[in-house]
């Protein structure tokens, strides 16, 4: 879930855990 | 850990993260296979000892100066050390790697010491100041003396999973698809959701303190279960060892899930 935090953030999409 | 903690828990992240994660980390790591994560999970450890890896010594860990098995407990600011420790590591590692500004090989080093200190932070005795994390204690493992880090460390993993103790790589991606299973729909299905419950990017102590501290708890309830005099010189791989296997699988499924 960290790693998708930090991509999401980085890329500008949205904050949520999407998947997880 | 020792690799096969590490590298599993790598392959465990793989499997949950999203497919934007996965390209993201495969750009910045440099790596398009799906062993992007597991191929960079150990080198924190590979360059702890050189002279220029020296820096990053202490940030594998956090000393909690508890008193197992009566009271357990992490305090960030009693135990965190000056020149750093685990907590204080992935703070500073997770706001490089949303650094734009920062090169891309200081995001690509960033991202390396964040796959392997949420693997650290989640082996109690990486969360623990007694002998130095268990360093300094000897116990009898299959009938040969080895310091009680090592055995958490590995020795455990490696007798749950057996076979070839050569062929690491093997052994945790094998390790890590039955732990993803479990997370998916076996025995860890209901719990997972909570694992991932309130983090926050913007305060990665906080985050990480919840880890630290869950970590920490099993010091007190089945690494030091009756107190750390109590276990010098015991053999481990019997019935101690049957009480701690399913703590290091458990907090090796969380560490994999919470990485991704």
């Amino acid at each position: 879930a960290w790693l998708n935090l930090i991509a999401d953030r980085m890329s500008g999409g949205e904050k949520d855990l999407g998947e997880l | 850990w020792g690799s096969l903690g590490h590298i599993a828990i790598a392959y465990i992240a793989s499997n949950f993260v999203k497919e934007n994660t996965e390209a993201y980390f495969q750009g910045l790591l440099g790596n398009d296979t799906e062993h992007y994560l597991a191929g960079v999970a150990t080198w924190a450890d590979s360059i702890r000892y050189t002279k220029w890896g020296r820096f990053s010594k202490n940030f594998h860990f956090i000393d909690a100066k508890d008193d197992p098995p009566t009271y357990c407990g992490v305090d960030f600011v009693r135990d965190c050390k000056e020149d750093g420790c685990v907590v204080s590591s992935l703070q500073n590692y997770t706001s490089q790697l949303l650094d734009s500004k920062l090169w891309p090989w200081q995001r690509n080093q960033a991202a390396k010491f964040v796959i392997h200190f949420v693997g650290d932070i989640h082996q109690p005795l990486h969360v623990e100041n007694v002998a130095q994390g268990g360093n300094g204690i000897h116990v009898n493992w299959q009938g040969h003396e080895f310091n009680l880090h090592h055995v958490w460390d590995s020795s455990i993993a490696e007798k749950m999973l057996g076979g070839n103790r050569r062929k690491t790589y093997d052994n945790a991606f094998r390790w890590a698809s039955d732990l993803t299973d479990e997370i998916k729909s076996g025995k860890y299905l209901t719990e997972s959701a909570s694992w991932i419950d309130g983090l926050l990017l913007d305060d990665p102590i906080a985050t990480s303190m919840v880890w630290a501290n869950e970590s920490n708890a099993y010091v007190c309830s089945h690494v030091f279960p009756e107190g750390p005099t109590a276990i010098i010189g015991q053999e481990l791989a019997g019935e101690y060892f049957e009480k701690a296997a399913p703590v290091i699988e458990l907090q090796v499924a969380k560490a994999g899930y919470r990485l991704a």
